[in-house]
């Protein structure tokens, strides 16, 4: 018998003051996904299990960028995307353009076991979705009020942000801070991102 | 982006990635996350999943290369983890969690601050934000 072992992650690049209340909210979920995997782990439940498990929790809160809470499209609109691949036998399968699935990684699952594909996408995907039964929701159960603001500050930004938030306080703060801290991400000064 | 890597006691990897993607991206945008071998990664070796800059991850195909690393060159799991972080993305940002089969767990990130947990059966446990 071998020994278990997890981690999950929330996303890469963290604004510099991120509130100390967002920060606990942040480690609370994550403590609580990687409890629920422990578990799992320990009732032997198979590793490809564990993990959709784990992030089907992680996709259905807000806090991070993915299912409720993803990051929004230039039209305001979400499209999310997934994959998940099995070790041994190296199974896999990808979904991309979701709008209305509520769990996009149980969707990249199904792909992998239900179909002789491995990646759907867009319509396609959708559509695998409705003959699958999963859960569906309508595209606004999707996007939050923070993401909506953001979204609206990136553009005044004119720039495509990558996995991270702007602060809610307006831009230019981020840039008037920007030239204290010449550290770049994605072609913007650090300062300019968000908590996640 | 999140993600789960997981590694069971029969010694079998999984690895798992999900995302709304960039905030104010063109529709019909993909990223690294459904993309197998960039975002995501799982085989008998290791699971492996990443978040960051995707078309940097996907110019790397980053979760892969940490498995082609460990078969090729005989690295071991943090040592992959951390040449590939290192010496493969050319500049980009981004992070990244993997299991071995060993019960081994790996994190490393280039950018300031990545939110992760992980945990062996040994007892270690890690909640962080920051480097």
């Amino acid at each position: 018998m071998g020994r278990w072992a997890i981690a999950v992650h929330g996303g890469a690049g963290v604004d510099p003051n991120l509130p100390q209340q967002r920060q606990e909210e942040a480690k609370q979920l994550l403590t609580r996904c990687l409890n629920l995997g422990i578990s799992a782990l320990r009732s032997n439940l198979p590793a490809i299990d564990v993990v959709e498990l784990v992030v089907r929790e992680l996709e259905s809160d807000p806090l991070f960028n993915s299912g409720r809470g993803s990051a929004l499209t230039e039209k305001g609109t979400v499209e999310m995307e997934a994959s998940i691949m099995d070790g041994p036998n190296r199974r896999c399968g990808a979904v991309s353009g979701l709008t209305t699935v509520k769990n996009p990684i149980s969707l990249a699952r199904l792909v992998m076991e239900k179909s002789p594909h491995s990646y759907l996408a867009f319509s396609g995907a959708e559509e695998f979705a409705r003959k699958q039964g999963v859960e569906l929701e309508q595209n606004d159960y999707f996007i939050t009020e923070d993401n909506v603001g953001m979204l609206k500050l990136a553009k005044e930004a004119n720039s495509i942000l990558f996995d991270y938030r702007i602060p809610l306080k307006t831009c230019s703060a981020g840039a008037a801070a920007a030239m204290e801290s010449p550290l770049q991400m994605n072609g913007l000064p650090i300062s300019v991102y968000a908590p996640e | 982006t999140v993600g789960c890597v997981a590694v069971d006691m029969e010694g079998r990897c999984a690895a798992a990635t999900s995302t709304g993607g960039l905030m104010n991206k063109m529709t019909g945008r993909i990223g690294d996350s459904p993309l197998i071998g960039s975002g995501t990664y799982a085989c008998d070796l290791c699971g492996v999943s990443c978040t960051g800059e995707g078309e940097a991850i996907i110019r790397a195909t980053l979760a892969r290369d940490v498995a082609a690393v460990m078969e090729y060159k005989g690295l071991g799991l943090q040592e992959a983890v951390n040449f590939v972080i290192n010496e493969r993305l050319d500049g980009g940002k981004a992070g990244l969690i993997a299991v071995s089969r060993n019960g081994e767990v790996a994190c490393r990130f280039n950018t300031n601050g990545m939110f992760r947990g992980c945990a062996t059966e040994d007892g270690f446990m890690e909640v962080g934000i920051w480097d």
